[in-house]
């Protein structure tokens, strides 16, 4: 590799430090520059634009194009989860306005039992989303609320089910146990369920986020795929990168904003270039 | 006490006679590569190694340290004291009320903190009055009314007013009419970018003049750290920051960040979800947190 002229190295160091600026952290970070040098080395790449193109190139593969779990079964059952004011309760309404606005029937289930008004919070959600409302009492039992609403769904025929939890630090044991309790019963009320389970990242959040899905995806057996929030700020979100070496998650969503609208469909090539400019 | 990184250091010092360029240079390698996984932001990290740097050259010999002990012992010390001081309060005002408004990103614990220092204040014999100044997000001053029924404090909001400045301006006013001797404004999540939304921050403080403005951070947060705090700062001059979520297990390094760049204190700490669940700040835990 000693070949190398000195513009590339110096470019090298300047895209290291982009990377480490938008959260992708130490270890992916080196690993995609040393990636980078085995690309450009392979296709004899020396030209700062080609090296770009390949960089984004290998960015792009890190973060996969896989599709959503395929299935016909329904109600498709989603899973919403994460952190404390991750964006659940918001990316769960907007999910619903996009699935109602594609003419399906969908049905929200008030999960969150226990923070102070999370309920009410989600059924403004539901109103704007024009989607079925299925809640309990403040204090009760989630996995009751979600008993409750698999049976509504099937008694309904809904098309699509999105169970909002409670925000809940990964390190805390009981909450997991509470939240693959909740995973449960849905398994239980129908087989397959949930067809997703969906973490919703602040945008916002460094390397613990890496912790985050690790847990979570341990607790779960599995994440289906990500939703990256509050990317209409100054944060790029590197730490997907990290997710996506470490753990394979994709990302499936981003929000960009705290309107019904500004929810997006992930797309990989758009993601790199936001994180260069 | 050391794990980590900083036990590589003193291991990777050992036969060394004394501190010298090459091996402070390796060591501050290891220990950028610390804060950087800490979510320290990068640039901060990078002013924080000149500095070591500088006061590593500057050190001579000490008889009874090693040199990785020194090294670490410097590293450590110069954390400490840009971490700054010890349980800074919230400065009472003269005549009351006392005035703290709360301000920061979406999500990062505003409304919480809210009930949490009007928790602290009732514990130290204040009367609390809360302003439900968040008129956009959706059951936000619900939110706020249960913590306020919680601790049985009084809170502000004007059923279908959409101004958050009158809501502010009106729990002033009742405060001074109900005798409560500390007013608390809670405030919508913003971006730091939304030109509108900081306008709106402004325009609360120039009528209402807090005695207090406190930034509230998520402690998971990463490089952005220093953009929001930098922007906060500069359009409202803060008074300090209360770091939120600090029970779990993010390292927080966005309070070195923060620190840096701002200058003002870390006052508060939040450790849980419950309203007594929060606690003042101690730099020495908090760098030794940092630097793992
Ligand atoms: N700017 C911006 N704000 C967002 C986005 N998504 C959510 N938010 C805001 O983030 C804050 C927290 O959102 P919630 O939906 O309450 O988060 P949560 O994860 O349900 O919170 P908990 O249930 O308390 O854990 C709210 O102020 C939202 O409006 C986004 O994509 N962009
Ligand atoms: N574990 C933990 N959770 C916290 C802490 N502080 C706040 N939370 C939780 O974080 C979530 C967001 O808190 P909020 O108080 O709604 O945040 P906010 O800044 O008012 O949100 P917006 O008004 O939407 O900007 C809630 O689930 C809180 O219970 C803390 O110190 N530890
Ligand atoms: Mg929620
Ligand atoms: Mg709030």
């Amino acid at each position: 590799v000693g070949r190398y002229d000195r513009i590339d190295e110096d470019l090298l160091e300047e895209i290291e430090s982009i990377l480490l600026q938008t959260d992708v952290g130490v270890e992916t970070t080196l690993r995609i520059i040393d990636g980078l040098r085995d690309r450009a080395v392979d296709r004899r790449t020396r030209n700062p634009d080609d090296l770009m193109d390949l960089l984004r190139e290998e960015m792009a593969d890190i973060l996969g194009d896989a599709p959503a779990p395929a299935s016909d079964q329904r109600p498709r059952v989603i899973m919403i989860v994460g952190v404390n004011g991750s964006g659940k309760t918001t990316t769960a309404g907007k999910m619903a306005a996009r699935y109602a606005g594609e003419g399906k029937k969908v049905l929200i289930a008030a999960a969150d039992t226990f923070r102070a008004a999370a309920i009410d919070q989600l059924e403004v959600w539901a109103r704007r989303a024009e989607a079925d409302f299925i809640r309990h009492q403040h204090g009760s039992d989630p996995s009751a609320v979600v008993y409750d609403a698999m049976q509504a769904a099937t008694a309904r025929d809904a098309d699509v089910v999105i169970i909002d939890t409670a925000g809940r630090l990964h390190t805390r044991d009981n909450l997991m146990e509470e939240l693959k309790k909740i995973k449960r019963t849905t398994g239980k009320q129908m087989d397959g369920a949930p067809h997703e389970v969906l973490l919703v990242l602040d945008g916002t959040t460094g390397q613990n986020a890496l912790s985050q899905a690790r847990v979570f995806s341990e607790a779960l057996g599995g994440l289906t795929g990500i939703a990256l929030t509050k990317l209409d700020g100054t944060a790029r979100g590197g730490i997907v990168f990290a997710i996506g070496v470490h753990l394979g998650i994709p990302v499936r969503f981003i929000g960009v904003g705290e309107g019904i609208e500004d929810l997006q469909e992930f797309d990989a090539p758009a993601f790199v270039d936001a994180l260069f400019n | 006490e050391l794990t980590g990184r900083m036990e590589g250091i003193v291991r990777n010092l050992r036969g060394q006679g004394k501190l010298t360029e090459k091996n402070i240079d390796e060591s501050l390698r290891q220990v950028r590569r610390a804060l950087l996984e800490a979510d320290v932001n990068f640039k901060v990290a990078r002013t924080f190694i000149d500095t070591v740097k500088v006061k590593a050259l500057g050190q001579g010999v000490l008889r009874n340290l090693s040199p990785g002990q020194q090294m670490v012992g410097i590293v450590h010390q110069e954390l400490i004291s840009l971490m700054g001081e010890e349980a800074v309060e919230v400065a009472i005002a003269e005549s009351p009320p006392t005035i703290v408004m709360l301000a920061g990103l979406q999500g990062s614990g505003k409304t919480t903190a809210t009930g949490k220092l009007a928790h602290h204040f009732l514990g130290a014999g204040h009367r609390p009055i809360l302003a439900a100044a968040d008129v956009y997000r959706p059951a936000a001053v619900k939110q706020l009314q249960v913590l306020g029924e919680q601790l049985e404090v009084p809170v502000v909001a004007l059923g279908d007013s959409r101004s958050p400045l009158a809501i502010c301006k009106v729990a002033v006013d009742r405060a001074g009419r109900e005798d409560r001797d500390v007013v608390i404004l809670d405030t919508a999540g913003r971006l730091h970018v939304d030109e509108e939304m900081m306008e709106e921050l402004r325009g609360i403080r120039g009528a209402v003049h807090p005695h207090e403005i406190l930034l509230v951070v998520d402690g998971m947060t990463g490089q952005d750290a220093v953009n929001v705090a930098e922007a906060f700062d500069q359009d409202l001059d803060i008074d300090g920051c209360i770091l939120t979520k600090m029970d779990g297990d993010a390292r927080g390094g966005a309070a070195l960040s923060i620190r840096q760049i701002t200058r003002k204190p870390i006052k508060f700490v939040g450790v849980g979800e419950k309203l007594d669940a929060l606690e003042v700040f101690h730099p020495e835990r908090m760098a030794s947190r940092i630097l793992g």
